[in-house]
């Protein structure tokens, strides 16, 4: 580490952990009904049914396909594990966004207060345990971190303009040790920043895919200079041509998937084609969001194509 | 003046807009609630994307083989070593010229992979995945060099170039000036689209095995209904809260990428193109890629 002029043993090895969502009403023993959220008459019944009726009643930790979100007890045995078992053989921490419950209770939204506190309560644990505790400073980090911003991380939910705006200072604030300093001016515009996890060779850029997604209401294409994909393109663009100057190799990563499902057809062709056109530097792309398991192969000639159509 | 206002909004946003804005919101809210039709959502995934491969590359392996063929028979059928290579040669060019067809090696470079997550929400059960990756000669490798500016440098030269960049005219509005007849003079690139990759450059970690190359990844996930039960069996047993959660709660590897039945060597573009080949073409396969994609946890779209 340059910065720091100190050493440390690569692995081999990094983690990429995502759409955490811990939720602080989950309660034990709520009803998976109403969302594992306590509902005082409701529970107070269920509870005297006695144990045949235990599975409708949200367990400890989470229960898989109920539609609830994690319980806070869930993260914390997540992040538990990961100190005790994996720190220690790990380089870095890709984490993809979704650090709150979803706005899906209507008898208690989601205040934009409550997604900042919880957002600063799961990157404070994160820095807790990555964090090089034989230094007081707390840019020191023993395994780099790289968070990216999730479309339920924003408040309303998929609403996020450009900056600077309470939002983008916010997320700054929260974030501050793991951003370069040298990137909060252009961070507090886009939330879009580059980290170099091996120093000199390997680095991953976070991406602040809310400007390139269909469900951002404040988006409509990646054709106009006005949009915040645009912008955001331009900068990927200089700075994928800065890394490969330097002979560096770049992981992207970011919450929603650069897919056609998600993405406006504009900017999934426009970034889909600089990941094609850059292939000589990147190593892959990783994502969440969608809570499954798989893989999308996307095509950079066919992007290519359908740009010099519209064209 | 309302009336014009709202005719205003209506013409700039477009009925098909509104219905894609509206759809892709709609998901985005369902991503909170009970898992429905993923199923469907995955046997979308393989026939858009995993079955275009497979024809694409069918077509390539198909193609190669009649020209291995070919060249099997020139061999066969002269004595002269370089009439044959001439030949060879000859027949080679004209083939490539003539099919138009995509080598496999030119399939497997016009792809990248978008690599989406299991979560830690229980939607399924909890996961996350260690990735593997090579850093063999790292240290062989030249060492950083000094002679390029500052990152602190580059990223101020940045925003002003950016700034520059935005405050010259807008692609868009010389497309429209194109297109009402007015004169706007030559339309500037738009730089949100990028050149193509000169042929210097060689192809990187994503296509060719080399330092960075994903080599493996470690699928881990935590089996939420047994860590519960385990967890209330403690309880009973008379432990105390912490101390039950701490001996019941644990993740496990779920599978990593070389294991059985789809295993991957190595995590190029090639190696998850072939796997779209191979979930194609076997059921069984895709069986247990579903059951990975759901965590484990025994989802279906009933």
């Amino acid at each position: 580490n340059i910065r720091t002029n100190s050493h440390r043993k690569l692995h081999g090895r990094f983690l990429h952990i995502t759409d955490i969502h811990p939720d602080r009403f989950y309660e034990e023993n709520a009803s998976i009904d109403n969302l594992c959220h306590p509902d005082n008459e409701q529970s107070k019944h269920q509870n005297n049914r006695g144990k045949d009726q235990l599975s409708s009643l949200a367990p400890r930790f989470g229960k898989a396909m109920s539609g609830c979100d994690a319980p806070v007890d869930l993260m914390e045995y997540t992040l538990k594990w990961i100190n005790e078992t994996l720190r220690d053989h790990i380089d870095f921490v890709i984490w993809t966004g979704d650090n709150i419950r979803h706005d899906n209770d209507r008898q208690i939204p989601r205040t934009e207060s409550q997604i900042f506190e919880m957002n600063e309560i799961v990157s404070g644990k994160f820095r807790d345990i990555f964090e090089n505790k034989r230094t007081a400073d707390p840019r020191d980090f023993d395994i780099e971190i790289v968070p990216s911003l999730g479309n339920n991380d924003v408040f309303p939910h998929n609403m996020f303009s450009l900056g600077p705006t309470l939002q983008t200072r916010e997320m700054f604030k929260i974030w501050d040790v793991f951003i370069p300093q040298e990137q909060r001016r252009w961070f507090d515009r886009g939330v879009t920043y580059l980290k170099e996890v091996i120093p000199g060779k390997l680095a991953v850029i976070s991406i602040n895919t809310l400007y390139l997604y269909k469900a951002n209401p404040l988006v409509d294409n990646c054709n106009s200079k006005k949009e915040p994909g645009y912008q955001l393109l331009l900068w990927l663009g200089y700075t994928l041509e800065e890394l490969r100057q330097r002979n560096m190799k770049v992981w992207l990563s970011g919450h929603v998937p650069p897919i056609l499902k998600n993405f406006d057809k504009s900017c999934y062709d426009k970034f889909t084609l600089w990941t094609h056109e850059y292939r000589d530097i990147i190593v892959g792309g990783v994502y969440g969001h969608m809570n499954m398991d798989h893989f999308i192969p996307i095509d950079g000639e066919q992007a290519r194509r359908d740009l010099e159509t519209l064209e | 003046d309302e009336t014009f206002w709202f005719d205003e909004l209506n013409e700039k946003q477009k009925p098909l807009d509104i219905y894609n804005y509206a759809e892709a919101a709609s998901e985005a809210h369902m991503m909170g609630a009970k898992p429905v039709n993923k199923v469907s959502y995955m046997t979308k995934v393989k026939e858009e994307y995993y079955e275009t491969i497979q024809k694409e590359l069918k077509l390539a392996y198909t193609q190669e083989n009649i020209y291995d063929e070919e060249e099997e028979e020139i061999t066969e059928s002269d004595d002269s070593i370089d009439l044959l290579l001439g030949k060879k040669k000859k027949k080679k060019g004209n083939k490539r010229k003539k099919g138009r067809n995509p080598t496999k090696d030119e399939i497997y470079e016009k792809y990248s992979i978008v690599n989406i997550a299991g979560s830690v929400i229980p939607t399924f059960n909890p996961s996350f995945r260690i990735w593997e990756y090579n850093i063999s000669g790292i240290n062989e490798e030249t060492s950083i060099n000094q002679n390029y500016q500052p990152w602190d440098e580059f990223f101020a030269d940045l925003e002003v170039k950016i700034d520059n960049e935005l405050s010259s005219s807008d692609p868009n509005e010389n497309s429209m000036n194109i297109m009402k007849g007015k004169k706007g003079g030559k339309k500037k690139p738009d730089k949100t689209i990028p050149r193509r990759k000169p042929s210097e450059y060689p192809l990187g970690p994503a296509y060719v095995e080399q330092l960075f190359s994903p080599t493996k990844f470690i699928e881990y996930y935590a089996d939420l209904d047994q860590i519960n039960k385990d967890y209330l069996s403690l309880l009973q047993d008379g432990k105390d809260k912490n101390r039950a959660a701490d001996e019941a709660f644990k993740f496990q590897v779920e599978y990593t990428s070389d294991d059985k039945p789809y295993s991957m060597k190595s995590l190029l573009v090639k190696d998850f193109l072939n796997v779209a080949v191979e979930l194609c073409d076997d059921s069984t396969e895709w069986t247990t890629f579903l059951d990975r994609a759901f965590i484990s946890s025994g989802y279906s779209d009933d």
